[in-house]
């Protein structure tokens, strides 16, 4: 089984061996992949491991069985289609956002509480009320759902979403979400970043 | 020296402590802490190494004491002033977030380069012209620039405000930036985030 992190690292190396292979490299050991990622070589092989057997020792890894590899571990060489709660600042954000779908993450329902915005469209797509969720969701066929409501709304709006058959949850909203049973959740907090980059300008850098 | 996945870890043990000691926890071990995150605690044991000598072996580490040492190393324990440019629907969420003031980020200055949002206030901040950046950084003490404007003007906008002083950049442009001279980078990619739920809900979940 794969750790969080170790996922995280599978998504990074995916863009460094994307970028590398845009510029023509097709061979990438551990140690290159490694470098840019600040991590040993033997993390990268622990990882890469849980792909199968993929590397040859001395010889490193062919790019593109890599990436295509990692793409099927992650689960992005299928599409996978969400919903989104809370059509705010954020949410606009997330929908103009084109990197989600070169993923093959579409999001293809809108909700929203405020009277105001039900039945507008935005970017295209339809706001809905959450109640429409229950009805929606399924004949959609949506996986996942975002959810970009304030802290306060957050675990109503997941359980609904977890009754209506989302498998996946990802939230901005502060504060702890108790999980609903059967779904996974993975929560944003953008003050890692910016502790991240913090840590990297008082210690000089790198 | 750690690498940024040590940082970034550090940041998560950081929120599960200060869970625990909300709790009424004051002891934790390794064990506890690399749990929440999927590590070994002989990984969470080498990370919280570079704070210092803190743990006690077999009794495990004091909650208070290793919060102050994880602050201080990410330099938390400290205000950071910071400035954002690109006051779109994304800058908007991010001046809005209470999270980033929570921990000693305060955005005080605004950039955007439409003229019609120039001379406008967002969140009791006065947005001012991109040509404004080189007096105004350094007469606040600006360290941190947040980059959301769309990827064809984030290159220059980080060069303008590295030659106006700051020393560290987040940015959510897409696309690869050359890192000023000086300068450390952080770029933020929410797909990542969205790709490890994916591999949540694809292999069944936690
Ligand atoms: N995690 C992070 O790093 C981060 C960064 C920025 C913002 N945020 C969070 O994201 C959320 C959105 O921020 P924003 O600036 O876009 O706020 P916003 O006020 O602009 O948008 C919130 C939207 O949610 C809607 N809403 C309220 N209750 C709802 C419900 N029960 N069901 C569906 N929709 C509902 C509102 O009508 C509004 O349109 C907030 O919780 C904020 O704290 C998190
Ligand atoms: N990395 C991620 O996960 C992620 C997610 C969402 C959006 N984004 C990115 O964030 C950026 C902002 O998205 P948005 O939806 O808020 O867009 P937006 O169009 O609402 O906002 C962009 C703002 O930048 C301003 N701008 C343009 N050129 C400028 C310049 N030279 N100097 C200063 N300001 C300038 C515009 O006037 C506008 O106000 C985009 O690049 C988008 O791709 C990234």
């Amino acid at each position: 089984r794969l750790s969080r992190a170790s996922v995280g690292r599978l998504s990074l190396y995916l863009r460094r061996l994307e970028i590398l292979l845009r510029e023509g490299t097709t061979k990438v050991s551990s140690g290159t992949l490694g470098e840019a990622l600040g991590v040993t070589d033997a993390q990268v092989r622990k990882d890469l491991a849980y792909l199968g057997h993929l590397g040859h020792p001395g010889v490193g890894y062919a790019a593109p069985e890599l990436i295509d590899a990692i793409r099927r571990a992650l689960g992005v060489d299928r599409e996978w289609l969400a919903a989104l709660a809370g059509v705010g600042n954020l949410g606009r954000a997330l929908l103009r956002y084109r990197g989600f779908a070169d993923r093959g993450f579409r999001i293809v329902a809108l909700f929203d509480a405020d009277p105001a915005k039900i039945g507008q469209r935005v970017e295209g797509l339809e706001v809905h009320s959450p109640d429409a969720m229950a009805e929606l969701l399924p004949a959609l066929g949506v996986e996942l759902g975002v959810l970009t409501t304030p802290a306060e709304s957050a675990q109503a709006v997941a359980d609904a979403m977890a009754l209506a058959g989302v498998r996946g949850l990802l939230t901005f909203a502060p504060g702890v979400l108790r999980r609903p049973a059967g779904v996974n959740v993975v929560s944003v907090d953008l003050t890692v970043q910016l502790e991240q980059l913090a840590f990297l300008v008082q210690h000089g850098g790198e």
